[in-house]
């Protein structure tokens, strides 16, 4: 799965998420990356989140939106995504990803998986990483 | 006026070893799609597409080229994307025949009074749209391949 989150000049914020889902799935099966709040959400007014991990958890959840709703509570882009995560593992059983971009352009990361392939880029200079400790 | 922040990622899972030098490129490359876009007064939304587009052409990344296969080695893509300044939003599901499913995905949004299109009916509009059909074949890559012949089942 793939995704990215962005604010633009104006304070536009957009998401996005696309995959090919799991190896050897049930043909047929939908996981939740073409879900609205559950891959991916967008709210000019919040930020914008895009998820990948396991598919039936997130939609459980509604892991996007859940993010959006802890920030509208006045949680930062990168404690919604440490509690949502944490939340939707202890309640599923779920692990996953996030990236997250407040309307503010506060960058959140976070995952419950071995690694996640991410990076960001703000004020000209482009991190990324795969491992944890990245 | 506001600073252009992108984010980006490519999959959260057990990356293994062979393939994170090529994993971190993939991503630097769509990061720098992405903020390009930004730099030059271009729009979030036209950013996010441009940093998936560049990841689903990714071999590397299980979306596009380089989906992994269905139990009956098929290719079944999902893809969305949210314009938080308009609350739209549009999406696809089980795709097979396209080279970018965000691209589909955004025609959804923008043409049509629907959120989410899935199966035979996206194939049918993304013909009437006018987008381009490939091989299913020229989607898969080798590692998808492999690892649908040793069925190890994964995650998205």
């Amino acid at each position: 799965t793939v995704g990215a989150v962005a604010v633009d000049s104006m304070g536009n914020v957009a998401s996005g998420t696309s995959t090919g889902g799991i190896t050897a799935k049930r043909p047929g099966r939908v996981g939740d990356t073409p879900l609205v709040g559950c891959g991916g959400y967008a709210d000019n007014e919040v930020g914008g989140v895009s998820t990948t991990g396991h598919g039936e958890g997130i939609i459980k959840v509604c892991l996007a939106r859940h993010i959006t709703f802890l920030m509208e509570q006045g949680l930062s882009a990168q404690e919604a995504s440490e509690k949502a995560l944490e939340n939707m593992y202890n309640k599923v059983g779920s692990s996953g990803g996030v990236i997250v971009i407040s309307k503010d352009g506060g960058v959140g990361q976070y995952f419950t998986t071995d690694k996640m392939a991410r990076g960001w880029a703000k004020d000209g200079q482009i991190y990324w990483g795969v491992a944890m400790d990245d | 006026m506001n600073t252009p922040v992108i984010a980006v990622h490519g999959g959260a899972w057990a990356i293994p070893e062979n393939m994170i030098a090529d994993t971190k490129l993939g991503i630097q490359d769509a990061l720098r799609a992405g903020y390009q876009v930004l730099q030059s007064g271009g729009t979030a939304l036209e950013a996010v597409q441009a940093a998936i587009i560049k990841m689903e052409d990714d071999p590397n990344f299980d979306a596009g080229n380089g989906s992994v296969l269905t139990y009956d080695g098929d290719v079944e893509m999902d893809s969305m994307i949210m314009d938080g300044s308009t609350m739209k939003a549009g999406s696809v599901g089980c795709v097979n025949s396209i080279a970018n499913p965000i691209k589909l995905a955004t025609l959804v949004m923008e043409k049509t009074d629907h959120v989410l299109l899935v199966g035979e009916g996206a194939n049918k509009f993304a013909k009437e749209m006018g987008v381009p059909r490939v091989e299913i074949e020229s989607l898969v890559s080798p590692h998808a391949k492999e690892e649908w012949e040793r069925k190890t089942v994964g995650h998205d």
